[in-house]
């Protein structure tokens, strides 16, 4: 199933480096502002090939959904490799 | 592809499956692991020796949950497996909750996946190709799975290339006997320029087919000693091809009917002819031209005033909103000969003996003194 809520999408974010790993446990109570969340998508996007919408749409959402790899980065939490070549 | 900033500083590596997945069998785990490591060991002079027991490089581990190191796996689905580069020691680990399966549509490959693990563990970040191994994303299984060409790269950048042979076929050289025809009969491409297929073959020389010949063309023309026999050349391939390209993985797709063939350089790929409708499903018989574009890494076949894309890392690879009227293309005919994107990032189109120049930032064909289309005798082909 596509991830359904900002949460989810927010844990998923900060999980693989697009976003601050403390809001990997939505209990922090961490908020963070719409744009970061707007900028992070993008990226996320970007990164997948997708559209470029900065909402998490229903393409968005699948591909988060999809099974991958979770390799861990020097820090600790996994990430995409972000840098250009 | 991206390189994470670590490599291994000795060529022969040792790994040990310290802990096997629940479900398999182990003789068959240590022969897919083995697949997988041989999968870079193809493209490096890097080798792999499995042991058993003491101290190795990579130690590779099938585990549940929490599992030792501050990430615990998921369960099924989510995350698969996690790696870690060479600076933190290369070990492997694989999400025991996942339904581990070897040749099969069903569950996840193990090939696959340790095989992208693997190029953690030899120091590659992931790729941001989609149709990369490296890509993050688990693409399914694919039976007649290969390195892409960003992957190929990414492991060369790290580890260079292989010294005793090169499998993409730079510099291999091939034992097939190229023949020419009768001197003369070239002047049949500049009595009538149409054409069957053109092609840029992985080591960049662009190639015109027309009948049984083929032509070798430079930036004065045709090359001198052309045209030859396509079936000499490369063998078991016919004549009167309808569309050729060279995917991103260095490897030739000739299909002509209802059959392709796949070769590395001059050299068959395998088994083939094979079945449109089995490798390229969602494709029809009989296409007028093909072209990957190099740009997302999609192929795109023309058949009279349609157009079909193929994406290789989607299931189903032709969307259900395909084909689609070749008239999106503005400018570019129906019925085409031939298509090639060329190294300068425009996509060439080929009918009857004139070509057109198509701008993918404008997505139509160029406005230009002298306009589009233009003889592809006179500029292609070194005609007078």
């Amino acid at each position: 199933a596509p991830v359904q809520s900002d949460t989810q999408a927010m844990i998923y974010l900060s999980q693989f480096g697009y976003l601050n790993p403390k809001v990997r446990n939505p209990s922090s109570g961490t908020i963070i502002a719409a744009d970061t969340m707007k900028k992070a998508i993008i990226e996320f996007q970007a990164f997948a090939g997708l559209n470029i919408t900065g909402e998490l749409d229903r393409e968005t959402a699948e591909t988060m959904s999809l099974p991958r790899c979770g390799v861990r980065d020097k820090v600790g939490y996994a990430s995409d490799s972000r840098s250009k070549r | 592809y991206a390189l994470q900033g670590s490599r291994w500083r000795v060529k022969e590596l040792s790994y040990k499956i310290a802990k096997y997945p629940k479900n398999l069998d182990h003789g068959k785990v240590d022969v897919e692991l083995a697949k997988a490591f041989q999968v870079w060991a193809d493209q490096t002079d890097l080798t792999f020796v499995r042991k058993t027991k003491g101290q190795v490089h990579i130690e590779i581990r099938f585990e549940k949950g929490e599992h030792g190191d501050g990430d615990p796996f998921d369960g099924p689905g989510g995350t698969l497996a996690h790696a870690y580069f060479p600076v933190y020691g290369g070990d492997a680990h694989f999400d025991d909750a996942e339904n581990w399966s070897i040749g099969s549509y069903r569950g996840t490959n193990l090939f696959q996946v340790a095989a992208h693990e693997f190029g953690h563990s030899l120091g590659l970040s992931h790729s941001d190709v989609k149709t990369a191994l490296m890509a993050p994303f688990y693409r399914g299984y694919e039976p007649h799975f290969q390195l892409d060409v960003d992957d190929i790269q990414g492991i060369q950048a790290l580890y260079g290339k292989k010294a005793s042979k090169t499998p993409m076929s730079t510099g291999v050289k091939t034992t097939t006997t190229e023949s020419s025809v009768p001197s003369g009969e070239d002047a049949e491409l500049c009595n009538d320029a149409s054409v069957d297929t053109v092609f840029r073959s992985a080591e960049g020389v662009t190639y015109a087919f027309k009948g049984d010949h083929y032509w070798k063309l430079t930036d004065d023309g045709i090359a001198a000693g052309y045209p030859k026999t396509i079936s000499r050349s490369w063998q078991g391939l016919p004549g009167h091809i309808d569309a050729a390209f060279t995917y991103r993985n260095g490897k030739t797709y000739f299909f002509k009917g209802s059959q392709y063939w796949r070769y590395v350089g001059k050299k068959v790929d395998g088994d083939y002819p094979k079945q449109i409708s089995d490798g390229f499903t969602g494709i029809p018989d009989n296409v007028d031209a093909a072209v990957v574009w190099s740009g997302n890494g999609k192929i795109y076949f023309f058949k009279g005033s349609k157009f079909w894309r193929f994406d290789p890392s989607q299931k189903p690879p032709v969307k259900s909103t395909y084909p689609k009227p070749l008239s999106n293309w503005e400018g570019i005919p129906d019925n085409l000969d031939a298509a090639l994107q060329y190294t300068n990032g425009y996509t060439y189109f080929f009918k009857r003996g004139q070509y057109y120049r198509f701008n993918d930032r404008t997505f139509s064909v160029d406005t230009a003194d002298p306009a589009f289309p233009r003889p592809a005798g006179y500029w292609w082909f070194g005609c007078k």
